[in-house]
């Protein structure tokens, strides 16, 4: 059974693809086989692996526009057991091109099922700061939707567009998408980020992870020498916390 | 002879509506006459000025979709001089409806020529974190590309599509397209910080804004209480730092 967790946030510069790529290494440091499909025109999860996004020649929007096989488009990365889908910016054309066919927003989803076996116990989808299409096949796609938040008043104010948007696919082609609310880049010091964390686990409960991602700065630095935070840095506060919420999400994947 | 700005980046979280929002309030305490427009579906902008999102009924979306007249959906604010076109979550749909018309890219600034007399010196749009179809009107409609970046890997590495996007507008719709970089949420205690701030100027030079706008909490509070910075704690860094900002700017104005 794998479980398929999309990292979306409307709000951007929240962490999702800092999230993604940690989260995911941090998956396949206790075990597990992870697959990373970088959903963004930016590219910024591929180019954080150490990749060149523009010379990726299959990514994820051949995947969605030209439907070729989801397997056609993977690559393995130096970690062992982290597949990467890279991305680059012919997919912020999606956004035009895929509104217009009926069933647009399951093609990744039908893509992915065609995969049988699918080798991976955990497939992560980075997406675009945005609500639309691309983000839309991803939400119709996943098991969990992850949401990157920061204390902060715009990201909080975010999550109201998000919930509505839960609503609508939960309605029209993914009955079963449960989310989850990670608190990222929180300083503690902070009395904004203290009261608006606050205020998020009173309206959200059990929405919210327990695990909390604080400020650390050499998860700035990581991508810039192309590996994720628990090989560059194995013992940093970052790399930590990641690997406590991997342990959360894998309780959270066994009762579910 | 009114300037027109836009304030984009591809990358979210970089302080584009922040930046807009400040500065807008600096130009009118220097004695400008200013109208922002928020182009982005978050309406983040419109939101920090104490409106609620969805109760605007003429926005920026009956502007572009529509082609309602411009001065149609805008509206004095609070403070006098700084007036605003709102946004809401509807103009998402412009990116998928506007390509498919011809001259999509200028509608915006054909909307803009329409009114005679201009009523204002400068108007600044907040561009969503991405470069599809509205921020490509936002683009062609622009004296003066503004573009916030922070001092990290990301957000230094989204100037490279950037200058690709300036270069395609100006042979397309907008041959005197400027820009100006501006080094925002900066932490001069952080190395990382330090050394991309330094590439940053050593790669751009003189595109790169003299000013540099520091960490301020202060600037997280305001959006709180639907004031800019300057009216909100006028004496902090971040209010001050937008003032000198908005006096470069002006000076800019002047020799161009
Ligand atoms: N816990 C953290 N501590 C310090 N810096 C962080 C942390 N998490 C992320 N960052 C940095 O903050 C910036 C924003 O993070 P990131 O790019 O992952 O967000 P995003 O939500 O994917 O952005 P976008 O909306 O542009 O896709 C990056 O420069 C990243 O390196
Ligand atoms: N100089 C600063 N110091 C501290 N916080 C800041 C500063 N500038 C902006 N912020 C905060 O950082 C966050 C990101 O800023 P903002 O929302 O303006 O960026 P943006 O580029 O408009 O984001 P998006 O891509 O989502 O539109 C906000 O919570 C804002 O309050
Ligand atoms: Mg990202
Ligand atoms: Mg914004």
């Amino acid at each position: 059974m794998t479980n398929i967790i999309a990292v979306s946030n409307e709000k951007g510069g929240v962490a999702k693809t800092t999230t993604t790529l940690s989260l995911g290494a941090a998956l396949v440091e206790a075990g597990q086989r992870v697959l990373l499909i970088d959903l963004d025109a930016q590219a910024n999860l591929t180019l954080a692996l150490g990749y060149e996004p523009g010379e990726a020649d299959t990514t994820s929007s051949n995947v969605l526009i030209e439907a070729i096989p989801l397997m056609n488009a993977h690559r393995k990365t130096d970690i062992k057991n982290l597949d990467l889908i890279p991305s680059n910016a012919r997919i912020e054309s999606a956004e035009q091109f895929l509104p217009v066919r009926t069933g647009y927003t399951t093609i990744l989803r039908r893509s992915i099922e065609k995969v049988k076996p699918l080798p991976y116990d955990y497939i992560l989808l980075d997406c675009p700061p945005a609500l639309g299409a691309i983000t839309l096949n991803a939400l119709s796609a996943a098991d969990l939707l992850l949401i990157p938040t920061q204390a902060e008043y715009f990201s909080a104010y975010a999550l109201r567009n998000m919930m509505g948007l839960i609503r609508r696919v939960r309605e029209e082609s993914n009955t079963n998408l449960a989310y989850r609310i990670l608190v990222t880049m929180l300083d503690r010091r902070n009395r904004t980020h203290r009261n608006i964390h606050d205020q998020l686990r009173s309206t959200f409960g059990e929405g919210v992870f327990n695990t909390v991602i604080e400020i650390d700065t050499k998860l700035r630095e990581s991508p810039i020498a192309g590996l994720p935070i628990t090989r560059y840095k194995p013992g940093t506060r970052g790399a930590v916390q990641y690997r406590v919420l991997a342990q959360e999400l894998m309780e959270y994947a066994k009762e579910t």
